[in-house]
């Protein structure tokens, strides 16, 4: 079993970007991983933010913020990212 | 290149009809290894400045120039200390892949001598974005990575995406990085085509499996490489590899891995594994080796050349010493020899090309159905060239392992070959028609793919509706459309509910009854495939929709061949009086019940007026 402090990148998905003109996608995500880890300073943990063309990020997080992010009401998706290969 | 795009009918320069100014303003969006901007398969002469509707950058790095051919960069994999962090393809596939899709016209290309011809893509006046997400530093390529990719190439308003990547099996959308990139760049009116996998050929391998991807396993052409060896009592064996090195038919002795181990059981020094082959045992001999996988051991430990084995010898590689590849009945050949001699010898000759015009062959690795995820919808969808194909390489990566040598074009095989050529493709087709949807490119080339009768277990699961064929998919006269609103309910049959259907779709829906019953098969795909309980009687139906793309006022008469399915059409006689017009039609298909030995059966419904022939493959497979 996965020592729970340990941390990997996880994908959270969030789905289609919503059409508020007023929302904004990155203090969105701030604001979950806020909450999720407890921690005011988030930088360590973001990997990357899904922005543009559909809503989400990638970020540094333990099993068990991923079950709470999974139950998030705007979540659609958490999952580990991985390598891919190359066909 | 340099034959692929004649194999598939898309001849060179005015010989194939095409829309310069529109395929000028296409944008292909390549998710891969970066690129090599300085190979003449990327110049920009001749190419004015990038199109209008361009909203990417070139973020390429410190060195990294885009011109108006390559106009965009990006880069995802992570910052590592010491290595230059650039859009530089580092890996040689991403220049590879995007010169087979859309480099420009080289002319006298060859790999030593090999595969000479004029190096093209697909659509070589239309414009690359590169949005590297691979590099050797991270042995791949990361997954968050590829999904940024996608958000970015969607925004800066590619057209199209090629991707020749994917995990090791197929997975459910929502954890599916791929499916969930695609599903946002169809919504956007962005055709996805990704390779299908390299694990055939056992069946339902294939690991692009969402409808809304256009998935691509990989044939051969009419040109191979063949590399000979000659063994000391005259007998000459065939074998496969990529050999430019020339021993001038100097014969040496052979020795078997198995007898050149002082330090591992026989089947390890069989195989040549790692440390297993003792150097003072095969320096300066050809090694025999059971299979191809660790044949740079002998080369290492100072063999002259390496005869190996492979069950699935039907593609050449390049090795960075003499290696010739066998199939096991001609390997056994050289091993009944040298049991006859007591100082067996061999020469390994330089590969020689062989041309024979023939239909296309699957490739064994190419990644099979049925779908792993949603049995009902065929996966592939269609095959083009994968096998041996040349194209722009990168000089800073050596072409195999070990290998001392730069080249700026290689050989390489595989769907991540094959996906690009669709791509091209995809990107031809959308020159004609730049308003039609992805899925309305889709079928347009689905519909119009060369059939394939194939030797091979289970063709539809490898070949998906058949080879591609360029021109034909120009005209395809009808095409079986499916836009957001039709996924929608696809995803609410596949119980996709509530809060992920709404954030997916980004609309406050959720399924309504019907939605929820909708059936996978009933999606409106250019193949129609049902999976039934085995040995029981079957009755399957498939309800789709046409839209006229050919002439006005035309009447469409649907034919079943091959039959071995009893299949009933209503109605049987499709009107269409205008461009865009649209007409309903069922399929029911039945049977007696499926068993081992005969776990599938086929037809292929034709829509014809005489002129147009919209061909769908109809496969019904049993639950084994």
């Amino acid at each position: 079993a996965k020592n729970d402090q340990e941390k990997q990148v996880y994908i959270v998905y969030m789905g289609a970007l919503p059409a508020r003109v007023d929302y904004m996608p990155m203090s969105h995500h701030t604001s979950i991983l806020r909450e999720v880890t407890g921690e005011s300073s988030i930088e360590s943990r973001l990997v990357r933010n899904y922005k543009r063309s559909f809503n989400g990020f990638a970020a540094w997080l333990t099993e068990s913020e991923r079950q709470i992010l999974t139950n998030m009401e705007n979540i659609v998706s958490v999952f580990p990212s991985k390598t891919l290969k190359l066909q | 290149t340099t034959a692929s795009w004649d194999f598939v009918g898309l001849k060179r320069g005015k010989r194939a009809k095409r829309n310069p100014s529109i395929e000028s303003d296409t944008i292909i969006g390549v998710i891969d290894s970066g690129i090599y901007p300085l190979s003449d398969s990327f110049s920009d002469r001749g190419f004015g400045p990038p199109p209008k509707k361009w909203k990417g950058v070139c973020h390429g790095g410190k060195h990294f120039p885009c011109n108006n051919k390559v106009i965009g960069a990006r880069n995802y994999t992570p910052k590592i200390k010491g290595i230059p962090h650039s859009v530089m393809d580092n890996m040689g596939h991403g220049s590879h892949t995007a010169s087979t899709a859309a480099g420009n016209a080289v002319k006298d290309v060859s790999f030593y001598g090999l595969a000479n011809g004029t190096a093209r893509g697909g659509v070589p006046a239309a414009r690359i974005a590169v949005y590297k997400v691979c590099d050797p530093g991270i042995k791949g390529c990361t997954s968050d990575g590829i999904l940024s990719a996608f958000d970015d190439a969607i925004a800066d308003n590619v057209d199209l995406i090629t991707i020749s990547i994917g995990d090791e099996k197929g997975l459910r959308f929502e954890e599916d990085t791929i499916a969930i990139g695609a599903f946002h760049a169809m919504v956007k009116g962005i055709l996805t085509v990704n390779s299908a996998g390299n694990n055939g050929p056992e069946l339902s391998t294939v690991t692009s499996v969402a409808p809304w991807i256009f998935t691509v396993g990989a044939s051969d052409t009419n040109r191979a490489f063949v590399t000979k060896a000659v063994l000391g009592d005259g007998k000459t064996v065939v074998g496969r590899s990529v050999n430019t090195f020339d021993l001038k038919g100097t014969k040496y002795p052979i020795v078997y891995g198995k007898s050149a181990s002082s330090n591992c059981d026989s089947a390890s020094a069989g195989l040549c594994s790692p440390g297993c082959l003792d150097r003072k045992l095969v320096r300066g001999k050809i090694v025999l080796c059971d299979s191809a996988q660790n044949v740079e051991e002998a080369k290492y430990m100072g063999a002259i050349a390496s005869i190996a084995r492979s069950s699935l010898a039907d593609a050449a590689y390049v090795f960075s010493f003499p290696v010739s590849v066998l199939s096991a009945p001609a390997y056994n050949d050289v091993l009944s020899y040298m049991n006859s001699t007591k100082n067996p010898i061999a020469a390994v000759l330089k590969s020689e090309t062989i041309f024979n015009q023939k239909v296309p062959v699957i490739a064994s690795y190419s990644s099979r159905g049925p779908n792993p995820i949603i049995p009902d919808i065929l996966k592939p969808d269609i095959t083009a060239p994968g096998s041996e194909i040349i194209a722009a390489y990168s000089p800073t990566v050596p072409p195999s392992i070990s290998d001392t040598r730069h080249v700026k074009y290689s050989i390489l095989s595989g769907t991540s070959m094959s996906c690009p050529h669709v791509a091209g493709v995809a990107a031809y087709v959308k020159s004609f028609h730049p308003r039609w949807s992805p899925s309305m490119i889709q079928s347009a080339i689905m519909t119009t793919a060369w059939a394939v009768n194939a030797s091979t277990l289970m063709p539809e699961f490898a070949y998906g509706a058949g080879h591609v064929n360029p021109l034909a998919a120009v005209h395809p006269g009808l095409v079986y459309e499916a836009n957001k609103s039709d996924h929608i309910a696809f995803l609410c049959g596949l119980s996709y509910t509530g809060k992920n259907l709404r954030l997916i779709s980004g609309e406050s829906c959720s399924c309504t009854k019907a939605q929820s019953k909708f059936l996978p098969r009933d999606l409106n795909y250019p193949s129609m495939t049902a999976k039934v309980p085995a040995r029981k009687p079957f009755k399957v139906t498939f309800r789709r929709t046409v839209t006229n793309v050919g002439t006005s006022n035309t009447t469409y008469k649907a034919k079943v061949v091959g039959s071995k399915l009893d299949v009933k059409v209503i109605p049987n006689v499709l009107s269409l009086k205008s461009m865009h017009d649209k007409k309903s039609f069922k399929v029911t298909v039945s049977g007696k019940g499926l068993r081992a030995g005969k776990l599938v059966v086929s037809s292929q419904l034709i829509w014809s007026d005489g002129f147009h022939f919209v061909r769908s493959p109809i496969v019904v497979y049993a639950a084994n």
